[in-house]
């Protein structure tokens, strides 16, 4: 649930790109 | 006369030499000349200039030039150490090496607070951390009132912020860390561990051996 966690989980867990892509050909 | 060899190489603009960035990093020399291969890529997708611009580090995250998302533009500037509006080759290699599986927690955690430090004052101050989480929200699809996100954020700062001066400095930010791993486990990348054996085509241009 969104509202249980703090503020930098619900960062973590709102990112929607992982830094792989950038290895994608 | 000495014997001038014939082969030439044209590096992008402030390239550095891989037995340095090997050296400095978690990645092998002939690693770091895959990412250079990688480097050039990037670098010539929209400017073709040999220095990753935000929007070609935005274009390889998402595949679209248009999208943009305030964490990407946060990586990119703490990846743009010299503050130069451009990703060099060095601070391109430097930077992934903190998302290596081997490299240092105590790294990865000074990384991840420095995206969050987004003015660049040494502290997360409350107003950021609200900003950053508003407009991260607003661009996901999940949706908060502003009432719920003031509340996760000030329960976040009364837990974080251990000494009260309504700012989270670094030492505290490794604290919090501690208690919640999950907070950086963005910051590894399983994938660097061998790029080598998941980039094959990369290393058949490597030089050195390692």
């Amino acid at each position: 649930k969104p509202v249980s966690m703090n503020a930098f989980e619900l960062i973590s867990r709102s990112r929607e790109f992982s830094l792989e892509n950038l290895f994608e050909k | 006369m000495g014997c001038i060899s014939s082969k030439t190489t044209k590096y992008t603009p402030g390239y550095e030499e891989p037995t340095v960035l090997a050296a400095e990093t978690p990645f092998t020399i002939s690693e770091v000349e895959a990412l250079y291969v990688l480097y050039k890529k990037l670098s010539s997708s929209i400017i073709d200039d040999g220095l990753i611009h935000k929007e070609e580090f935005q274009f390889a995250l998402f595949k679209n030039r248009n999208r943009k998302n305030l964490f990407a533009d946060r990586l990119f500037d703490v990846f743009d150490v010299k503050r130069n509006g451009v990703i060099e080759f060095g601070e391109f290699v430097r930077s992934l090496g903190v998302f290596h599986p081997n490299a240092s927690v105590t790294d990865k955690i000074a990384f991840a607070f420095r995206l969050y430090d987004l003015r660049g004052t040494g502290f997360i101050e409350l107003e950021e951390l609200k900003e950053m989480v508003s407009a991260l929200l607003h661009e996901s699809e999940l949706v908060l009132s502003n009432d719920i996100i003031e509340a996760i954020v000030n329960k976040t700062f009364i837990e974080a912020d251990t000494n009260g001066d309504e700012k989270i400095d670094p030492e505290e930010w490794k604290q919090f860390v501690l208690k919640y791993p999950s907070l950086i486990k963005n910051m590894t990348l399983p994938y660097l561990k061998d790029i080598s054996l998941a980039f094959p085509s990369f290393i058949i241009t490597s030089e050195v051996d390692d």
